[in-house]
């Protein structure tokens, strides 16, 4: 464990919920009680006393507050993911022992892992900053810098032997009950209500990590990676906004429950719409909302009947390819028609895989071909493949381990393959 | 080991700044930070996370610096405000 070098000189300290979050689906009293739980845990080890004071209390020694960017501390937060929280170590200036969370985050209890973020587990670690310990490496603390995913029961949780040793280094051992643990105090909040209902137990979460993505797309410097129900998001940092990934009905609002599965995906220049294609239809999305009903891919001069693998619009034209298996389609969206002569064959971007998951272009203006776990990059302007591709997704994108196996590579090009049935 | 892009030193080095494993730049000195105490300062942050410390900028450092967490540096820099105990 690490000391930040102060503590409280006092055993009984005040605290209050100053502002709470905006957007998160715990509702305050779940919030208060959460706090109230995180504070015990310290409690219990340690012999300290925490009293909840009014919310108009400005006195308290723990203020909590919900925050979003830059909140007049040296610890803006940035959004969801990256930073989560943070606490002032003891003291005596006013902002001593506060403790910030980014109202930007997705804040739960009960969930699984992957599923938002834990409010009661960052709690508890913040709280120790408030107490005065600072970050700890050891594998089991709490007080590992790093969001290590739920702690479990609030009520049954205790604190690791490592921050034990450190709390106590601080503030004294607590006299123990005959059997050797810690007798909790009653507390003076509510019981913890019931945890949040899972998000579907009806489909299992995919592994980002295995690839093979229904659609992958550029919309608004984000890239949003889709598969079967759900979808995740790319930040333009890099940085995902969750690891697990979001419900597609629960964002795109109004997106038909019948639709599972969204096999392309782009944002159009012209008046960024998103345009998620599915079947034999598409969906026209302002923002998340959905602008009026499904419309057939005929519109946009397809065959009847024809599906899209990948859509894209190509910076380098301003012109919208639509690629099926071996052949794309170019579309002119000022004149909201095909091109004449098309379809032409996909070879002609060297190196291209055939049926490609979904293409997309980033904000550096490279252009990617997915599929499988695999991507291909072709320089801004370019119709040829780096000499690199493919190279594995994973690292790159999804902060996914490089594959542990030996580099396979899809081959490319053109296929002739048959596959007979007891095959 | 692959050279890692441009784009994942400078967050890096920016990565390590903000948690204390760098000292901040000093403008006054327009003074670049040494290849040695860059790699010095990914060992220990490394060591910190519990990967295997090869001082380089490998990939599975990079994704730790992606990942969730909290806004305290891990190593404080004020002088004498910090004793680490081992068991």
């Amino acid at each position: 464990y690490a000391l930040s070098g102060s503590m409280w000189k006092k055993r009984t300290l005040t605290w209050s919920i100053q502002s709470f979050s905006q957007s998160s689906q715990l509702n305050q009293l779940t919030v208060r009680t959460l706090m109230s739980y995180a504070l015990a845990v310290w409690a219990v080890e340690s012999g300290l006393t925490f009293k909840e004071v009014d919310s108009q209390n400005q006195e308290a020694d723990i203020l909590i507050h919900f925050s979003r960017g830059y909140h007049q501390d040296t610890y803006p937060f940035d959004g969801p993911g990256g930073t989560l929280a943070h606490a002032f170590f003891p003291g005596e200036h006013p902002i001593s022992g506060d403790t910030h969370f980014d109202d930007e985050e997705t804040w739960t209890f009960g969930s699984k892992d992957g599923e938002g973020t834990d409010l009661f587990a960052v709690a508890v670690h913040e709280f120790g900053h408030a107490l005065g310990l600072g970050h700890s490496s050891a594998p089991n603390s709490i007080m590992r810098p790093f969001y290590q995913g739920p702690v479990g029961d609030p009520d049954k949780y205790r604190l690791s032997q490592d921050d034990r040793d450190g709390l106590q280094q601080l503030y004294g051992k607590v006299s123990n009950s005959p059997n050797g643990k810690p007798t909790r105090k009653p507390l003076a909040s509510p019981p913890l209500p019931p945890a949040l209902p899972p998000d579907s137990p009806s489909t299992p979460v995919p592994d980002r990590c295995e690839g093979n993505f229904d659609a992958i797309a550029n919309i608004r410097g984000e890239t949003f990676f889709f598969k079967g129900p759900w979808f995740w998001r790319l930040q333009p940092s890099g940085q995902l906004v969750s690891p697990r990934p979001a419900r597609l009905h629960r964002f795109w609002e109004g997106l038909p429950t019948h639709v599972r599965v969204i096999q392309a995906a782009y944002a159009r220049p012209r008046d960024g719409r998103i345009i998620l294609f599915s079947g034999p239809w598409f969906w026209v999305f302002q923002d998340r909302q959905l602008e009026g009903e499904a419309r057939p891919l005929v519109e946009f001069g397809l065959p009847p009947g024809e599906e899209v693998d990948a859509v894209f619009s190509w910076p380098l034209n301003g012109k919208t390819y639509l690629i099926r298996g071996q052949q794309y389609w170019r579309y002119d969206e000022e004149a909201a028609r095909l091109d004449p002569g098309y379809p032409r064959v996909l070879s002609l971007w060297e190196g291209a895989p055939p049926s490609p998951d979904d293409v997309t272009v980033s904000n550096t203006g490279d252009t990617y071909f997915f599929k499988g776990t695999h991507f291909w990059r072709f320089a801004k302007g370019s119709v040829k493949s780096e000499s690199d591709s493919p190279q594995p997704m994973g690292p790159k994108w999804l902060d996914c381990p490089a594959p542990s196996s030996p580099k396979t590579t899809p081959k490319t090009g053109t296929c002739n393959c048959h596959c007979e049935l007891n095959q | 080991a692959p050279i890692p892009r441009a784009q994942d030193v400078s967050l890096g080095v920016d990565w390590l700044t903000r948690y204390g494993y760098l000292p901040p730049a000093d403008p006054s000195q327009a003074q670049l930070q040494s290849l040695e105490k860059l790699q010095d300062a990914i060992k220990i942050m490394q060591r910190f996370a519990g990967l295997p410390e090869t001082g380089q900028m490998d990939p599975i450092t990079i994704a730790t610096m992606h990942k969730p967490r909290c806004s305290l540096p891990d190593i404080l820099g004020a002088a004498g405000l910090v004793r680490r105990r081992r068991r």
